[in-house]
């Protein structure tokens, strides 16, 4: 999956990589002040293409906001909604919108579902639909985070650690390997990364095709962006 | 740019075209009226076919020049300016016509800069007119604006027309037009007021483009054959000619990325398209996703039922599955072969391919070099593959290999409205044929340098343009012959070309633009050597590149091979830092829409989002 740290005041993004074994589990967000984690687990595609080349996905989301008793496990068929003991399950061919004391839900049918936990965190999950014949590929999830400026500054995760604003600075702009990608060197966090300029895709508002954000691209599964490496955002369950 | 403290005083936009060869002046002067120095900007638009020969400064009395020079050596300047935190590069991408040419300059206070940016280009022949695009954006009232065109034609002007998209009924009148046999003069200058959105407010009217159309006189079948200072050149476009039926093979991707408005606008344009069809025509369609499926296993003619039926047809093509564009194409050559095989079709018919696809292979074979080779094999030279890139996800310099290997031009279709349009419009410039393998002959010990001569087809409403250098000086005429396959018979025609003196021609006029002949035969090499230097063996494209790059700074042209390097007077905080203008490529063009397709829609988004940074993981 591509990792997305839009940046507007500085008209710029970042961006990295994280490819793992299928099935790795991943903390996105962790927010102990407020209870909230999200967890994301990766899917593999329905068998290696012949480029030999493994591509790994978000297929289920684990969502879970302590404080507020609410659970969600968001798969590529449903979605699991569980708040003080009650279950409601949704298919993503369903439309609906709920609306409660803590919690709002809206549903697009087939495309996303957007969930406003209060005081806390607004995201966005995306359905990806393949075409079901696809001999590779099959249908995958995406995380938009589109506002969490009330989280606390303790707030970490693969995603989380960027909520409150990153400093770096990009100099030395130099030919890449690739004529359109020029290289260059970013300062950050005290160390100096070789970086590339490309594009990653958001899907926001083109599902299918996306649409191409310029950003900053970090080698090396975002080593020297992230805290740690990747294999530290590793957990052993969804919640 | 709007600043009550810089005035602009005087905008010119001064065009001379000498048979068809456009050369654009754009001058424009401002004063800075602060009491300190400040920024101001020079920013203007230019059709992304022109090369920029020229670019000027004027401060203070010192004049700034552009040189230019080859890309690498100027590219090291230019890294040296960004390393040192300064901006570089001039030209952009401006809408799917134009590019923009922006620049500015920090001038003292109470001083002047005149901004002097020339550019030529050769104009083509499109629909039976050519047109000459000027689009102006003053953002002030200027006391001085002109836009000025002179056409000088020894064929004899046809018709000219003048309009702007800008011209309300009331500056409609102040285009003045002289139109006499072989000259026409066109002039808009309006005063401050006439400028003026409404009584007195500062906004202005002119806001726009600009645009000249007209064609010429063609009296003979040979065409015009122009020797002028030692260079030659042939304007071959005969009159009357009637049109070759063709058997054209449709090759539709309906894959699941060809959803929504881009497949509705497909099935819009083929059903036009498909009414346009002439009797004598043969046609079939082939759509394909991951599968390809044809309507029908052989070309059908252009009947009214069959007509009809395949309308009806198209209106139940549906989006659907992967993209597999090498066994699609493949079944449309095999179709083609075996009706020529089986004689289900007329011997002298041209046959054609047209592919419309909006991107990457990803069924079947995908890897794009062995899908042109496969092509280019299975096509063997006996027809014309013409290729349309629809939308920003299209891999257009494929495209546009395949299609020129293959005597086929490409075209890219935008995403928006009038992509219907666009394509019937492209349709309608190939889809008449008038000659095919047209052979333009000249006397070896004669003439040399000699651009292309040989074209595929000559399509209704072009023209073909060849132009050379003669070997002698002395020579003043010699033969000239042309012989093509026509509809029914062979086409062949001989005769004379005659030096001509312009000096009798256009008695009063002493000087054009001097050496206009032999810029635009360097012109026409370069951007043929450009489009050889894309496909075949890598010694032929480094040789074609490196003629290429040797002409373009012989003759200061702005090509993808060479930039503009500006050098900026020196400020209180050291030595000026160089600017650099560059031609796009088609390449670079596409990818500089996506970037600013995504920054256009943004301004779309609620504002609680559109400021609000966003943090989210996807797939690739």
């Amino acid at each position: 999956p591509h990792f997305m740290i839009e940046l507007p005041e500085r008209e710029d993004s970042l961006c990295f990589n994280i490819n793992d074994t299928p099935g790795t589990i991943f903390n996105l967000v962790r927010d102990p002040t407020s209870g909230i984690l999200v967890n994301g687990q990766t899917i593999g595609d329905k068998k290696i293409p012949p480029d030999g080349k493994i591509n790994t996905y978000f297929g289920r989301f684990g969502i879970v906001h302590q404080s507020l008793g609410v659970r969600l496990d968001v798969t590529t068929k449903d979605i699991l909604v569980s708040q003080d003991g009650k279950r409601v399950k949704m298919l993503w061919s369903d439309a609906a919108s709920l609306k409660g004391a803590n919690m709002d839900l809206l549903l697009t049918k087939d495309r996303s579902l957007t969930v406003t936990l209060r005081d806390s965190v607004k995201f966005v999950i995306l359905l990806h639909k393949v075409w079901e014949k696809h001999p590779y590929h099959q249908n995958y999830l995406g995380f938009y985070t589109l506002d969490s400026h009330l989280l606390s500054p303790s707030v970490h995760g693969l995603l989380g650690q960027f909520y409150h604003g990153i400093e770096f600075e990009v100099a030395d702009l130099r030919p890449g390997e690739v004529e359109e990608k020029p290289d260059a060197t970013m300062y950050i966090k005290g160390q100096a990364l070789n970086v590339t300029r490309g594009w990653q895709k958001d899907y926001r508002w083109d599902v299918k095709n996306g649409e191409n954000v310029p950003c900053w691209f970090v080698h090396s599964n975002g080593t020297g962006l992230i805290d740690g490496d990747a294999s530290d955002y590793v957990v052993s369950g969804l919640f | 740019i709007p600043n009550a403290m810089v005035e602009v005083y005087s905008v010119t936009v001064d065009c001379t075209v000498a048979s068809r060869f456009a050369h654009t002046v754009m001058t424009s002067s401002a004063i800075n009226k602060a009491n300190a120095s400040q920024e101001i900007f020079f920013e203007v638009e230019m059709p992304k076919t022109a090369f920029i020969t020229n670019f000027s400064m004027e401060i203070e009395g010192q004049i700034y020049v552009g040189e230019v020079k080859e890309k690498e050596k100027a590219k090291k300047q230019y890294e040296k300016a960004v390393s040192s935190g300064q901006t570089a590069g001039l030209v952009k991408v401006s809408g799917r016509k134009m590019e923009k040419f922006s620049v500015s300059v920090n001038i003292a206070a109470n001083s002047n800069v005149t901004f002097v940016l020339t550019y030529q280009e050769l104009l083509q022949r499109k629909l039976g007119q050519y047109e000459i695009l000027t689009r102006v954006k003053p953002k002030q009232l200027v006391q001085n604006f002109q836009i000025e065109v002179d056409i000088y034609e020894p064929q004899g002007i046809a018709f000219v027309d003048a309009y702007g998209t800008f011209l309300s009924n009331e500056l409609l009148p102040l285009v003045e037009k002289t139109v006499t046999d072989n000259k026409a003069h066109i002039s808009f200058s309006p005063t401050l007021e006439q400028q003026r959105k409404c009584p007195g407010c500062d906004g202005t009217l002119i806001d726009g483009d600009f645009i000249v159309k007209y064609d010429v006189n063609r009296a003979t079948t040979l065409g015009d054959i122009q020797i002028v200072n030692g260079y030659f050149v042939h304007f071959f476009a005969p009159p009357d000619l009637p049109r070759v039926p063709k058997n054209v093979v449709f090759v539709i991707d309906r894959s699941g990325s060809m959803g929504g408005t881009k497949m509705q606008q497909t099935r819009e344009a083929l059903l036009e398209i498909l009414k346009d069809l002439h009797m004598e025509d043969y046609f079939a369609l082939i759509p394909f996703d991951h599968e390809i499926t044809p309507w029908k296993n052989s070309l059908m003619k252009a009947t009214e039922e069959n007509v009809a039926e395949a309308m009806k047809y198209v209106r139940r093509i549906n989006d659907n599955g992967g993209t597999n564009i090498n066994d699609a194409v493949l079944r449309a050559v095999k179709m083609l072969i075996n009706d020529r095989k089986n004689n289900n079709v007329p011997e002298r018919n041209l046959d054609m391919i047209i592919l419309l696809t909006d991107g990457m292979p990803n069924s079947g074979e995908s890897h794009l070099p062995r899908i042109q080779e496969n092509v280019r094999g299975a096509i063997d030279g006996n027809m014309s593959l013409f290729c349309l890139g629809f939308g920003n996800d299209v891999d257009y310099s494929f495209l546009d290999v395949m299609a020129k290997q293959n005597k086929g031009v490409a075209r890219r279709i935008y995403e928006a409205s009038d992509a219907t349009l666009q394509l019937q419009g492209f349709y309608e410039e190939v889809s008449s044929p008038l000659l095919s393998e047209v052979d333009l002959r000249y006397p070896d010990n004669a003439v040399e340098y000699v651009t292309t001569n040989h074209f595929r087809q000559l399509f209704n409403g072009s023209e073909i343009v060849v132009a050379g250098r003669l070997s002698d000086n002395d020579i003043n005429n010699f033969l000239v012959e042309v012989f093509a396959n026509g509809f029914e018979e062979d086409f062949q025609v001989q005769g004379q070309a005659s030096a001509m003196d312009w000096d009798v021609i256009y008695p009063d006029q002493e000087y054009i633009f001097g050496d206009f002949t032999e810029r635009m035969w360097a012109y026409l090499t370069i951007q043929q050597l450009l489009e050889k230097s894309k496909s075949g063996p890598s010694e032929e494209k480094e040789n074609n590149t490196a003629k290429a790059l040797d002409l373009s700074l012989q003759y200061s042209f702005v090509t993808p091979l060479t930039s503009m390097v500006v050098t900026k007077p020196e400020t209180e905080d050291g030595p000026g830092s160089p600017l650099i203008a560059d031609k796009l490529t088609e390449e670079q063009r596409q990818q500089a829409e996506k970037t600013s397709f995504y920054h256009r829609t943004h301004a779309h988004y609620p504002p609680v989002y559109a400021s609000a940074p966003t943090y989210f993981v996807d797939g690739d």
